[in-house]
């Protein structure tokens, strides 16, 4: 099981190799892109052999080729389709938010019981949730990201699973019990600001 | 030095304790409260020790004095401001967020480059970034939140810490270089999202 942690480096992987190949390089050796992501060369070739990624004959490797091994592992050789489930301040701050497009994600679709959220103002179209199984359906939806009060998160989250998603992004405070196959990231921006006032 | 892993930990003490105490206990033993939170007893005893935190004569812990150690821990027994420079998509969603003040953090003030962000339509009053200085001075602010673009991150971070600032929690997309005495917190939401397509 490869762990958030990993997963997480490998995006910072990226962003070195694409810094890197914005430079003219086309060769990287594991203790450059350790130095660049702040860990140790070890700790790049034990990443690595996480998914088999090899380095060239002669010694490096070349960053084009890591730079696919990476879209693999992210399945971004294809469009990444997401839902939003609960529109109001978070589920639009994440539907404006131009970036996840630049990265081949795109949101098709949000999700809200208040009708006053059905506008044309929207940057992505907003239905009722009885829509939600049939928008997951008709684009092949896996991922999810769940913006809805404590209250609604659970039950939300059994129509997700229901319809077919395997893998959510929770932002409501509150701990969501899924199947095995079904995997949570939890935000708690509550706990983020919380923990700062330790530290003043 | 005491890590984020274990503060996150206190917090989902302290939501434990709220749901105890909401049940009519006014005691409770290590084991319960590891039960509740996920953790082991032994976790909860060596989480308490590193701040000094002891259990009573008779054995298990009184809930209200728990609770109290906790609070001094975030300091929550007075009055604790925020400030959040950036009033775009997430400057604009943590600003109208009420769950905050319900946790005694006051957003006192946003700060944003572009007028049109200076209206009565907030939640909060929004002034230009150079008025920063003057806010943190008047309220004895400690704590930031940075939801600009990258391009103006370390600027805005230079200005904060210049300014008093020990704790920022960064929402940009970019390591912040800050002096030993402040620590910043990350967020960033497009690793959280992309790390979701590879459960897909
Ligand atoms: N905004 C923040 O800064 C912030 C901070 C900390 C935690 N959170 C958490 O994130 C979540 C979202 O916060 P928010 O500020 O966007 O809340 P919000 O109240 O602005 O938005 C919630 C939306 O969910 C919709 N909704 C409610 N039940 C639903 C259901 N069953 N199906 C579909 N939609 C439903 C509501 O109509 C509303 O539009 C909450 O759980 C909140 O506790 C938010
Ligand atoms: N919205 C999201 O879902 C999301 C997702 C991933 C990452 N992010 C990151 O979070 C940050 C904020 O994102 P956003 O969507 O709110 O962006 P945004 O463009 O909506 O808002 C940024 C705001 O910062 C202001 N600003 C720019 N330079 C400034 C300066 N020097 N001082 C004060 N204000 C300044 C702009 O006027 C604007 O209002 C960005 O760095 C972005 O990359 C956001």
């Amino acid at each position: 099981m490869i762990s958030h942690k990993i997963l997480k480096r490998f995006l910072l992987y990226r962003i070195c190799l694409n810094k890197f190949q914005r430079l003219g390089f086309t060769k990287v050796f594991s203790y450059n892109l350790g130095e660049e992501a702040g860990v140790t060369a070890e700790q790049v070739r034990k990443d690595f052999s996480c998914f088999g990624i090899k380095g060239s004959k002669r010694g490096g490797y070349e960053i084009e080729y890591l730079l696919q091994e990476i879209n693999n592992i992210f399945r971004q050789n294809g469009e990444r389709y997401v839902i939003i489930v609960g529109m109001g301040n978070i589920g639009q701050a994440l539907a404006n938010y131009q970036g996840f497009r630049e990265n081949k994600i795109i949101t098709v679709a949000g999700f809200d019981l208040d009708p006053s959220k059905y506008t044309r103002k929207n940057v992505i179209p907003v239905y009722h949730p009885d829509k939600i199984e049939e928008i997951i359906r008709e684009y092949g939806v896996k991922a999810a990201i769940i913006a809805v009060p404590e209250a609604a998160g659970q039950e939300v989250c059994d129509k997700l699973v229901s319809s077919g998603i395997l893998a959510i992004l929770n932002f409501s405070p509150m701990i969501l019990h899924v199947p095995e196959h079904v995997t949570v990231n939890y935000v708690n921006l509550r706990n983020e600001l919380e923990s700062l006032f330790y530290y003043t």
